[in-house]
């Protein structure tokens, strides 16, 4: 009782033993990976998802929690591994992706902000780094990616929400990110960054207005995933290019994956469009986790075939 | 007063600005756009406000002519709900 509540959000303390516990049951199907540490030093834990099957060369990425007040994502993370979990073997569809490919989870990529937004300041965004000869506190780490880094649609300014921090990578939630994903750019196919709120289905580019060259074939899979999220659960996302359908936002995670060669790359916003925004309802978590599974299983079937 | 959010329209270059100038204040926090510079004409910005701010602000948007409606009318509440302690798991 008590775990995998899917109806409240979790405090930083309860994911890191959710994540802790679930490796511990299922040690046939999970692995637990410390892949570094935060600026508070933090542990930044991937669970790592397979089938009981032997090994794939192929992998996915999804990472939780950028920003720290927006809660439904680490919660969708969760989510999703106590349903793949449950699932496997009973639900054709996570059966294929598990028996496929193997699934990276990052469920808090920002454990400091977010155990700041329990504590202190429940609308905090950016991680808590400070630098000596500023009194500002936290670096966005959706801008510290080294990608087209700190142009346009980014703040150089230690006091905005969207300062990009002293140099690209400079935060260690972001060196950890994208050492591992280096080392693992081989099998890495397809990359998740889920975040909230207004209701959107993004790839790159976010840092320019100019189109990737399979811009046709990503707004393809986003336009099939947000059908099916309206046919199945009545609701709208939106879809499109990052700056093209909210605005330039250079030094983003999935701009940055996309350069490494990783060409799936997608960013989610999930519920809702402003009704509660950051402060969406505890009641509401599992339609939300419902639907932004849709739109990941549609591309991610969709990103197999290919 | 508690605190809110506030979905707000600026229909001129005029009121953009001043709007930019409203959510740089510390006892505001924008939620969207991401920052004040992405702030456009005919693009509602939603504004969380804290409950020492909304009498002065609410009145600041209606002499200048804003459109605006409140999304949420006590953030309190749910920031209450969310954060209750109700696990039964004794670890």
């Amino acid at each position: 009782s008590g775990g995998m509540n899917n109806e409240r959000y979790h405090s930083l303390e309860d994911i890191y033993h959710l994540v802790n516990k679930t490796s511990q049951e299922h040690p046939d199907m999970t692995k637990l990976i410390l892949i570094g540490s935060s600026f508070e030093k933090n542990p930044l834990y991937v669970l790592k998802l397979s089938g009981r099957r032997g090994p794939v060369d192929k992998a996915m990425w999804m990472d939780c929690g950028i920003h720290a007040r927006e809660w439904i994502s680490p919660a969708f993370c969760i989510w999703f591994i106590n349903y793949a979990l449950t699932f496997y073997k009973e639900i054709p569809d996570i059966t294929t992706l598990l028996d496929k490919m193997d699934i990276y989870i990052l469920p808090v990529m920002n454990p400091d902000g977010y155990k700041y937004t329990w504590t202190t300041n429940r609308m905090w965004r950016k991680n808590r780094s400070v630098k000596e000869g500023s009194s500002c506190v936290g670096v966005d780490l959706n801008r510290n990616f080294d990608a087209n880094w700190c142009t346009a649609g980014a703040s150089s300014n230690p006091c905005s929400d969207i300062y990009c921090g002293q140099y690209p990578e400079s935060e260690p939630e972001v060196q950890a990110v994208t050492k591992f994903l280096r080392s693992h750019k081989d099998s890495v196919k397809l990359y998740f960054s889920i975040h909230s709120y207004s209701q959107l289905l993004l790839f790159p580019y976010s840092y320019t207005l100019e189109q990737v060259p399979n811009h046709t074939e990503l707004f393809e899979l986003v336009q099939e995933a947000s059908f099916k999220i309206r046919r199945h659960y009545r609701n709208i996302y939106r879809y499109g290019s990052g700056a093209k359908t909210i605005y330039l936002a250079p030094g983003g995670s999935d701009d940055w994956v996309y350069d490494q060669g990783i060409i799936y790359s997608f960013t989610f916003e999930l519920q809702d469009r402003g009704r509660y925004g950051f402060l969406l309802p505890p009641n509401l978590i599992n339609n939300a986790c419902n639907e932004a599974f849709a739109g990941v299983k549609t591309i991610a079937m969709r990103v197999l075939e290919k | 007063e508690q605190d809110k959010v506030l979905s707000i329209t600026a229909a001129t270059l005029e009121q953009v600005s001043l709007l930019q100038n409203i959510s740089r204040h510390n006892e505001t926090v924008l939620w969207q756009p991401a920052s004040p510079s992405h702030i456009a004409m005919n693009t509602p910005v939603h504004l969380y406000i804290q409950s020492s701010s909304v009498t002065r602000v609410t009145e600041l948007l209606q002499t200048h002519g804003f459109s605006f409606s409140v999304l949420l009318d006590n953030t309190q509440n749910l920031i209450q709900e969310q954060t209750r302690n109700n696990t039964t798991d004794p670890k």
